[in-house]
């Protein structure tokens, strides 16, 4: 169902679900990003949905929506031109009367992630005086507790939550190699190189299975260099105690749609990748304007959502809260799909 | 035969990285 139209003219540029506290009532929305206005909707039954809360920025536009999972009434976005230059908390007062926002951090900030326990790690900096934040949030938003991990010698570009290892988070960099931390000590504790096939990849999903580390990537930018076309998405494993690696699964596209994959990214701004995974699913947009959805367990292509209403798809999100499937298009529409 | 590719594995990898990096 169609939830908003922008009657502003800006850009929808991001979607993502968060639970909310809407008049004692735990309650699960929808937050939308436009250029420079971010809202959420409270559903109000029937697939209506209602607009509650709007948050302006004047300066800086909205680049992308940072949930922050296990947070309930507290979102994250970062904003910025090419480059992130600011992040901020969105949350309401404590009568639910009035939107609040609280500068997290600002700087040249390459990369960020919401982890467990009200957690963020963001990567800022150049080469040489990169820096890695872990800031714990607190109930009003702030930064409670602030730690820094140790810094790889190279740019990181995405980060990674290993699912069911709290206190582990993996990184890839621009080198082409995935980075481990623990994130109670602050070590880095390995670089893994994973070859050169992988130049930029986005780091999306990991877990840990029988002392190997089962990693999902995707690729910024396609290449047509796979007999099969251009993967998007690929599960590698790796031994973390040798950085030994291996390719398991590609997730290329069904036949027909080859030659129609590179996204909407560039090399140097990879966040803007349109892709997205959870648990066994992936799901990205293509230059055509359609989504598509892997199984990540079956290593096929389950379902191709073309373009609605002459709009192609812009972003696409996996609900955090449920299996539902958010895609978005430029003019402000958002369709949830039930998976 | 692919572990083997991967060379020794350690079930307690994370414990063990963490007590060998520096800190």
């Amino acid at each position: 169902q169609p939830i908003e139209q922008n009657p502003s003219g800006s850009c929808s540029v991001d979607v993502s679900a968060v639970w909310w506290d809407i008049a004692g009532f735990k309650e699960q929305c929808i937050i939308t990003a436009c250029e420079y206005v971010v809202s959420l909707w409270k559903p109000l039954g029937a697939w209506q949905w209602e607009k509650t809360y709007s948050w302006h920025f004047t300066e800086v536009p909205v680049l992308q929506i940072v949930p922050v999972p296990d947070a309930c009434s507290l979102v994250c976005v970062a904003l910025g031109n090419l480059e992130i230059s600011e992040i901020r908390a969105l949350l309401c007062s404590s009568d639910g009367k009035s939107e609040k926002q609280v500068l997290l951090s600002s700087g040249n900030i390459k990369a960020a992630l919401g982890l467990s326990k009200r957690r963020l790690v963001s990567s800022s900096g150049t080469l040489c005086d990169q820096q890695i934040d872990l800031m714990a949030l607190a109930e009003d938003g702030g930064s409670k507790e602030k730690q820094s991990l140790m810094p790889p010698e190279e740019t990181v570009l995405t980060f990674a939550e290993v699912q069911g290892m709290q206190e582990a988070l993996l990184g890839s960099t621009i080198m082409n190699n995935i980075v481990i931390w623990n994130l109670k000590t602050g070590q880095l504790l390995k670089k893994m190189h994973i070859g050169d096939s992988f130049h930029a990849a986005v780091c999306h999903r990991a877990y840990s299975e029988m002392g190997l580390l089962f990693v999902v990537l995707s690729h910024p930018c396609a290449q047509e260099t796979e007999p099969l076309g251009s993967p998007v998405f690929q599960l590698i494993v790796i031994n973390p105690k040798t950085a030994l690696s291996m390719g398991v699964l590609l997730y290329c596209l069904p036949q027909g749609q080859a030659g129609r994959q590179v996204f909407v990214s560039s090399l140097l701004n990879i966040r803007f990748l349109e892709g997205d995974v959870k648990d066994h699913f992936a799901a990205a947009v293509l230059t055509s304007g359609t989504i598509a959805v892997w199984d990540l367990l079956l290593g096929h292509c389950a379902a191709l959502l073309p373009p609605i209403s002459d709009q192609n798809w812009s972003f696409v999100k996996w609900s955090g809260t449920d299996s539902h499937l958010l895609a978005g298009q430029k003019d402000g529409n958002i369709f949830i799909y039930r998976y | 035969r692919r572990k083997r590719n991967l060379g020794p594995i350690s079930l307690n990898w994370f414990e063990e990285l963490s007590s060998e990096a520096p800190p």
